[in-house]
């Protein structure tokens, strides 16, 4: 089962 | 001192009823462009992004920024009493720690105020960039809304992907497995059943279809669902209401 990602690794903070 | 009066007191009972099973607080915050929040799941897979602008609301004042805590549990218990004809005007002090909402009856007849306790909410915001997706698909937002449903029955998680002509669901599970189609359809007679796919790059991405069940909640306020995708980027599922502003959801792909 693939693994879900959090949005951390994709955006970084504000 | 913030005060913003919303003709359409639904819309914003149906925005938290959109977001209430999402996230359990959040700040709302406001300034003199609007009122907004941002927020993720606890989990961290998924986040809320609200923004409706001050002139989507009758009267609209905000003197200083404030972020207001609350919990949606108990704004949605607020909101509840709300008729879905009545005017909202939301009203807190700088500085407050309550926010006071006033429901008003079409015809002035019945005026209710309540006031919500505000929290102090620790908050991380994510910058999310202005990005430029490979597909966006925009399509009618209950037809979504069933797809989502439909496919949640067989499986897990859903390989949505876009061609220039089509925007293809997929999903498999115990039982077996179902793909279901939608068509490019740009229908001048009945434009809020259209399909539009506007591609640069072909795309197939997969996502929790748990999410995208609570995202559709969001249904009520636009007749379309806007849908963009990127390669190895999450997914945004943008609800445009209309004249006021936006909910946008964003979902980490697996």
């Amino acid at each position: 089962k693939a693994s879900q990602g959090r949005l951390e690794s994709f955006f970084g903070p504000a | 001192m913030f005060e913003a009066r919303l003709a359409q007191g639904a819309l914003l009972k149906k925005v938290v009823e959109a977001i209430k099973d999402l996230i359990e607080d959040a700040n709302f915050d406001c300034n003199n462009s609007g009122f907004s929040l941002q927020a993720m799941d606890s989990s961290h897979v998924s986040l809320v992004a609200l923004s409706l602008r001050a002139d989507g609301f009758e009267h609209y004042r905000c003197d200083r920024n404030i972020s207001m805590g609350m919990k949606l549990a108990n704004l949605s218990k607020i909101l509840k009493c709300a008729g879905n004809d009545d005017a909202i005007t939301m009203k807190s002090e700088d500085n407050g720690d309550t926010i006071t909402f006033m429901f008003e009856s079409p015809n002035q007849e019945r005026l209710s105020e309540f006031d919500l306790k505000l929290m102090d909410i620790d908050s991380e915001h994510l910058g999310i960039p202005e990005a430029e997706y490979d597909a966006t698909v925009k399509v009618p937002s209950s037809e979504f809304q069933r797809i989502v449903k439909d496919l949640a029955s067989i499986g897990d998680t859903v390989e949505i992907s876009v061609t220039k002509d089509a925007v293809k669901f997929s999903t498999s599970g115990d039982i077996g497995s179902a793909n279901i189609m939608c068509r490019q359809n740009k229908s001048v007679d009945k434009p809020e059943e259209s399909t539009e796919i506007d591609i640069n790059e072909p795309v197939a991405l997969t996502f929790a279809l748990r999410y995208l069940n609570s995202f559709a909640k969001a249904t009520p306020l636009s007749p379309h669902v806007v849908l963009k995708l990127s390669k190895d980027l999450p997914v945004v599922v943008e609800y445009h209401i209309p004249d006021v502003g936006r909910l946008g959801f964003y979902l980490a792909p697996k």
